[in-house]
């Protein structure tokens, strides 16, 4: 069972949107997936027109209780809400922000999203992990938690300069904690043929990345920016649209490629 | 001389843009601007051309000075790049990413950017600060450093979610290290009129804000993300694009407030 996170430390290039609706279209595909929003925006929860509750638990009590070595309750699988057939959501909430504070020094610190993700990846087909736009201790988390990440990128000039940024990362935590991780897919998002820069940062970016990236372009398209406000995903609300459609494209290449390995 | 910081912990919504033009457009009304880069991106850094350059010093290297209670050697205006007449910058480095764990239980941790901000604001008419999308301790010596802030917002619906998690960190450093901030002027970015999203968006932070939001609607306009890909602002290379006369009416309206105060 696969766990793929989405990474950039690009801001607004897509992650949460590319999560959200990866894990939902995979869930209607018949796949058990648990998504666990990692970003302290908590995007991801709110896309789903869940409330960061105190009174529930989050992200951050299933990291907390893995670093004090309790009995690991609550689990991801306790935080987890069920918001569709087949699929979860770990939510997110505020005091994430304050996790390189609060246990910043920890020993282990980078590896408690690992070790209660190891906890439960047998209970689910997918993980998808959403990521806060930097490459502080949570995505290093994700990082070292993940077998692969998506990398959702904009085709925009800043795209580009942090590529070098979030590949010298990933071959450090590579080389450290997790010697599995690769970068599976590449994704361009927020593709507007009408626009000059999408060519030129396109053609960069296919020289840089060869196969990694993926055949679907993601269409710039309003009806992925309206869903969040009813607290669905695009996908479900709006499955006709083209942003839908590719995110459908998206995972159907994903599968086939995992089928043939 | 006002300090004023570009804030918005939602990636993507403009602060580098925003950031870059108004200290450009400034300079160009003959103040002396000092642009500090705060974010380990960098891409303030590169919209002026700047390579992250090992052998100069950047933030990084004034902040740890401040931190080593050294001489203060390097100060800001040390690590500056003069890059227009009467504008320069203080460059990024990817070492500011490792601020946290590098200086993060140091005494003061929060107040370094102010230290070194006060060394040198009497030698400039302006100062302007761009910070990374996160809620971190970068952004907090941002807002500890700032007499004001500016918050871009897309008119997108996670830009709701995002202000009340920013203005409660703003409250908190307001209360505890900086009782002068002040959300001086929100600014809505990549203004689309075509996009029904926009008009929701907009109303909700027309009635949040009241009186701070600019009157000034900083449309959605390609110029303005070509111009870093050839290391100089719009507002310099396409001074006719709708972007860069925005900008140019947004330096104009603060200029008419600070004149009245
Ligand atoms: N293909 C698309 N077409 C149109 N709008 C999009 C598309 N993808 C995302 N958006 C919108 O663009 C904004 C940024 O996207 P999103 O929040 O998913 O990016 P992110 O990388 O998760 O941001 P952050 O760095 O803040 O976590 C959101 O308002 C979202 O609704
Ligand atoms: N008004 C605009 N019209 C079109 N494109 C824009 C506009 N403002 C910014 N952009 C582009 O949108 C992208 C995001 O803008 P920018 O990088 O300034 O946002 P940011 O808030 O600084 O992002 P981050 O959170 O990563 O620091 C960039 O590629 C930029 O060139
Ligand atoms: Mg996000
Ligand atoms: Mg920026």
């Amino acid at each position: 069972m696969p766990v793929w996170g989405v990474v950039n430390q690009k801001g607004g290039v897509g992650k949460t949107t590319t999560a959200v609706n990866f894990a939902a279209v995979m869930a209607k595909e018949g796949r058990k997936v648990l998504l666990i929003d990692a970003d302290p925006q908590g995007n991801a929860t709110t896309s789903f027109g869940l409330l960061r509750q105190r009174s529930r638990a989050s992200l951050f009590e299933v990291l907390t209780a893995v670093a004090e070595a309790e009995n690991g309750v609550p689990s991801l699988t306790d935080a987890a809400c069920v918001v569709a057939p087949g699929l979860s959501v770990v939510p997110a909430s505020m005091d994430l922000a304050g996790l390189e504070a609060a246990l910043g020094t920890a020993v282990g610190r980078e590896t408690f999203l690992r070790e209660a993700v190891d906890r439960v990846r047998d209970e689910f087909d997918w993980i998808v992990v959403d990521s806060p736009p930097s490459l502080g201790l949570l995505t290093v988390n994700v990082l070292a938690a993940c077998d692969a990440i998506v990398v959702p990128m904009q085709c925009e000039y800043f795209a580009l300069e942090g590529v070098a940024q979030l590949l010298r990362t990933v071959e450090i935590v590579k080389r450290r904690i997790n010697p599995n991780l690769r970068v599976a897919k590449v994704v361009l998002t927020m593709y507007d043929t009408r626009n000059r820069l999408t060519q030129q940062v396109e053609d960069e970016v296919l020289g840089f990345f060869q196969g990694t990236v993926s055949g679907v372009r993601i269409p710039r398209n309003v009806r992925l920016s309206e869903a969040p406000g009813h607290g669905r995903p695009a996908v479900e609300l709006f499955p006709s649209s083209k942003g839908s459609e590719a995110y459908r494209e998206l995972v159907k290449e994903v599968l086939e490629e995992c089928a043939v390995h």
